[in-house]
């Protein structure tokens, strides 16, 4: 575990506990795409198959239940929950998410490591986890008013990303075999999809105006 | 070795 890894994974999990906290306190899912957040939940049930069989440490099992339980609560949140479900923005979130899973499906059973279940499984939700934010980018673009709690939430999840890059980097300079062409490149793919999104939060940090993305 | 590979990461 080094420096930028956990820096990594605390922005992520930053960035589910601003999430809930929004949800949970405010009882509002507002300018949140459940397109994206079931998306995530896939991509945690699909990495995570390997949880009660391969014990890597305390710390990794603590945080695939949290992942996995926030995950699948802030879908059951947004769908069912009789107070927050009235906020959720459904006529603009209407990304065809279902449509993204077939390729990453596709190419994870093309290119991986390994061709067994697990391996196929944990390289799709690489493939997945990269494109699962487009909803929750289009549906930004699309509300006028993005509150804080949501700008915090997308802008500690793009942190995440550039904090594993680093961390692969490391790895790379200090560990042997450490060559994961398909983690860097799905990983990479991910980033830069925020990079818009960084720009636009960066200009309304500095300039301390309202974050709206251009339409 | 699969728990020494990045399998180690979230």
């Amino acid at each position: 575990m080094n420096i930028f890894r956990l820096a990594g994974d605390m922005t992520h999990l930053f960035s589910v506990l601003v999430l809930l906290l929004k949800i949970h306190t405010i009882k509002s899912c507002a300018g949140i795409s459940l397109k994206t957040q079931e998306l995530y939940a896939i991509v945690f049930a699909t990495r995570y198959l390997d949880i009660f069989t391969n014990y890597i440490s305390l710390y990794n099992t603590i945080m695939k239940l949290i992942f996995l339980g926030s995950s699948f609560s802030i879908v059951w949140y947004m769908r069912r929950h009789k107070i927050v479900r009235r906020s959720y923005d459904k006529d603009q979130d209407t990304f065809r998410h279902y449509f993204l899973m077939l390729p990453c499906l596709i190419l994870a059973l093309i290119i991986n490591e390994k061709f067994t279940f697990r391996e196929v499984m944990w390289t799709f939700s690489l493939y997945l986890e990269a494109v699962a934010i487009l909803p929750q980018l289009v549906l930004l673009q699309r509300t006028r008013n993005i509150d804080n709690l949501t700008g915090q939430y997308v802008f500690l999840l793009g942190a995440y990303r550039a904090f594993y890059i680093l961390n692969w980097i490391y790895r790379y300079f200090t560990e042997e075999h450490f060559v994961h062409w398909i983690t860097w490149i799905s990983g990479l793919v991910q980033t830069l999809l925020y990079a818009d999104f960084f720009y636009y939060y960066f200009q309304s940090w500095k300039n301390n105006v309202k974050l709206e993305l251009p339409a | 070795d699969y728990l020494d590979d990045y399998h180690d990461e979230l």
